[in-house]
């Protein structure tokens, strides 16, 4: 453990508790897009498949065990809450999740380390993980204001991903045989992602103007 | 476990 990855786990987990901390307190999951949640929701689904069979350490299993509660009860809040799922507008999110998910899962059939059914899952998870944050960006661009709530999330998300790249340059250079080009690529990936949003998110802040996404 | 060093992140 090194102090970018827990830099990295604990801004994974703010951006997750801010969320339900959003959806809870005001109940309301406005300018939330479900599809994300949904598709992060099967991320921890497909990563932490081994939760039970390979544990790790403490620390490693409390970790998964609150993002896959979390996840789940994020989507759970916004397609069942009897006042959160009045909030939410499915007429803007409209981003189908296929065009994530299969590709997601035909390249990890293609390109994986080991060719079974835990390391394809994985593989996917990774993929998916990279990708997963489109409906939200989609539905930020499409509905304009971003609530400080939910540009938080983004920008914790961003950041955590951000901070992992930082730890995986970390063990290169400190551990011998740490080489990765799938989680490596895939994490490049989702913090290019963000990095237009991170523009935007500090040009607001800079200016201290409400956050605009160009449309 | 040490076979995949990389399952010990998150």
């Amino acid at each position: 453990m090194n102090i970018f990855r827990l830099a990295g786990d604990m801004t994974h987990l703010a951006s997750v508790l801010v969320l339900l901390l959003k959806i809870h307190t005001i109940k309301s999951c406005a300018g939330i897009s479900l599809k994300t949640q949904e598709l992060y929701a099967l991320v921890f689904a497909t990563r932490y498949l081994d939760i039970f069979t390979n544990y790790i350490s403490f620390y490693n299993t409390i970790m998964k065990l609150i993002f896959l509660g979390s996840s789940f009860s994020i989507v759970w809040y916004i397609k069942r809450h009897k006042i959160v799922h009045r909030s939410y507008d499915k007429d803007q999110d409209t981003f189908r999740h296929w065009f994530i998910v299969l590709p997601c899962l035909v390249l990890a059939l293609l390109i994986n380390e080991r060719f079974t059914f835990k390391e394809v899952m994985w593989t996917f998870s990774l993929y998916l993980e990279a990708v997963a944050i489109l409906p939200q960006l989609v539905l930020l661009q499409r509905t304009r204001n971003i609530d400080n709530l939910t540009g938080q999330y983004v920008f914790l998300l961003g950041a955590y991903r951000a901070l992992y790249i930082l730890n995986w340059i970390y063990r290169y250079f400190t551990e011998d045989h740490y080489i990765h080009w799938i989680t490596w690529i895939a994490g490049l990936v989702q913090t290019l992602l963000y990095a237009d949003f991170f523009y935007y998110y500090f040009q607001s802040w800079k200016n201290n103007a409400k956050l605009e996404l160009p449309a | 476990n040490s076979r995949h060093p990389r399952k010990d992140e998150l």
